[in-house]
């Protein structure tokens, strides 16, 4: 549903990185670099990877303020397939943005394709 | 599977087969299941190997002799020359030596992730480090779990930590003569109807091999999954026939004189009660995300272990705890009912429902932090306790005596070849 595991591991990395940002006062992108160094060299590749396909969708949506669950519904890790369902989030929602969850998905989608420098998978 | 079909690849997906469906050692030269890698399958679920070129020589081989080569690999070998005769002969022959083995699930293989891997203030990078060995066990920790921990926590300091306690350690401590004779057939996701399959991966021979104690556990599968709906849990007439057919399997192929013990199912509810309002490790910076709020996630994805007694809905706990407690009562009915030729198969309460009633801390230290659903490190060192008790308390006659040499084989053999 929405994503499974695949949703749920995105969700749990960008919080980490978004939390590195917090933690050391420091960029989105610098603190995405932090966590790859953090990684044992033999996933290093994946993680170069994963920064070059999707580090600029996140960047761009984590310094918009979103939050990890949005963010990977931008970067279309979860995915919402029935609308009438409520968006499955792990971290509180901003109440006030949130009148039509559908809408904000989508848009953030949008906005994330628009943003990225690199094409998505 | 095309890949496969060419044949210089056959031995390759055999052997990987053999991992992720048998769940025997990937690195296993001889064949005999037995490996002298930890990951894998190996050394860290069942006794190191000590020759890997011969099927003949692994843990747990009833031999009488021993008196040039190590067939059984607890270290002890040689002749003693005021006697002639060998070591074994003289220290182990008639000790009543047995092996511990589990069957079980996640739980008895110890599922643990690290709580510092979700913990964004803890992370460096030492975090991730032993990150590929821990895949290598499938996120297990059968080396430090109740029933074949043989290790210290020492190893692993940064990734988990506590007491360490065994079945096996307990019964190493009794006769010396059962070094490395352990066997962990634990599970992630295990339940009553995929036991009657992974019962057969057991490396147990009949006549070859010395009796064991074996405990099976299957806490909670059977009424656990990811689903909103009760047609997932298995009913109790299903239970007890796939219990009955684990168990006369058992019978068939377990050494004359083994014991099993066999447990129930837990009443997770636990899990809820003691956890729901505290912060769970990928919230604790802001403190945003508590157990409850994971719970519901993991069910909103459809991905929750347990969808039954993960919920914050309380008639699904209730519901989840009700069919639990038919299943237990199957078994205690399964086990009163029926007689087996060759082995005992006894009933036990589960021990881990006497740890949290006399635990006098905080009850969250006995949950895994990361998943919220498995017993923790300290857990398990005390369900080790508990179950040893239990044994000693309710079946004194089963517990073999001590051996009365095990003085002179540390004094000879030391740490007996170690792990």
């Amino acid at each position: 549903i929405d994503g499974g595991t695949k949703c749920a591991g995105c969700v749990v990395i960008v919080a980490l990185v978004e939390q590195l940002s917090f933690i050391y006062n420091e960029t989105v992108a610098d603190s995405l670099a932090r966590f790859c160094s953090y990684l044992p060299p033999e996933i290093d590749i994946a993680c170069q990877f994963v920064i070059k396909t999707y580090g600029p969708s996140i960047i761009d949506l984590l310094e918009d303020n979103e939050t990890p669950d949005t963010v990977c519904y931008g970067i279309e890790f979860c995915k919402k397939y029935d609308k009438s369902k409520k968006m499955c989030h792990l971290f509180p929602l901003p109440p006030s943005h949130f009148k039509d969850e559908t809408e904000r998905v989508t848009r953030l989608v949008t906005k994330a394709k628009g943003k990225s420098s690199s094409p998505f998978p | 599977k095309e890949i496969c079909s060419i044949s210089a690849f056959k031995k390759l997906c055999q052997l990987f087969n053999n991992f992720t469906d048998y769940h025997t050692p990937l690195f296993d030269e001889d064949g005999d299941s037995f490996s002298i890698e930890n990951t894998f399958r190996g050394a860290d679920w069942r006794g190191k190997d000590c020759n890997d070129l011969n099927p003949k020589i692994y843990p747990g081989r009833l031999t009488s002799s021993d008196a040039v080569v190590d067939s059984n690999c607890n270290g002890i070998v040689g002749i003693d020359p005021a006697s002639n005769k060998s070591y074994e002969e003289l220290w182990c022959n008639g000790t009543m030596a047995m092996g511990t083995i589990l069957l079980g699930d996640s739980a008895g293989a110890h599922f643990h992730i690290p709580p510092s891997w979700l913990t964004a203030k803890e992370l460096n990078t030492d975090t991730y480090s032993d990150l590929l060995t821990i895949l290598e066990n499938e996120l297990d920790w059968p080396m430090l779990s109740f029933v074949t921990g043989f290790q210290t926590t020492e190893k692993w300091k940064k990734d988990i930590q506590g007491p360490v306690d065994s079945t096996y350690l307990k019964m190493r401590t009794l006769n010396r003569c059962n070094h490395r004779d352990y066997q962990n057939i634990g599970v992630n996701g295990a339940r009553s109807s995929s036991m009657k399959e992974l019962v057969k991966f057991l490396a147990r021979h009949r006549l070859l091999d010395k009796p064991v104690m074996a405990t099976i556990e299957l806490l909670g599968n059977d009424v656990c999954s990811g689903h909103e709906d009760t047609s997932h849990m298995t009913t109790p007439e299903e239970y007890y026939n796939n219990m009955h057919y684990v168990f006369e399997y058992l019978d068939s192929a377990l050494p004359v004189g083994s014991v099993v013990f066999a447990t129930g199912l837990v009443d997770g509810r636990i899990l809820y009660d003691t956890l729901h309002s505290n912060i769970h490790p990928i919230g604790s910076t802001r403190g945003d995300v508590t157990y409850s709020d994971f719970y519901d996630y993991l069910n909103c994805l459809e991905i929750s272990p347990c969808f039954g007694w993960m919920n914050s809905n309380e008639t699904w706990r209730n519901l989840t705890s009700d069919r639990a407690l038919e299943l237990t009562q199957t078994m205690e009915k399964l086990i009163k009912e029926t007689k087996y030729q060759n082995i005992t198969v006894l009933y036990m309460p589960v021990p881990l429902h006497q740890v949290f009633d006399t635990w006098k801390g905080d009850k969250a230290d006995l949950i895994e932090p990361v998943d919220g659903f498995h017993p923790s490190q300290i857990t398990n060192a005390l369900v080790a306790n508990v179950t040893w008790q239990y044994i000693r308390d309710t079946y004194p006659d089963i517990v073999p005596p001590e051996n009365p040499y095990n003085e002179l084989i540390q004094k000879k053999f030391g740490d007996q070849g170690g792990y």
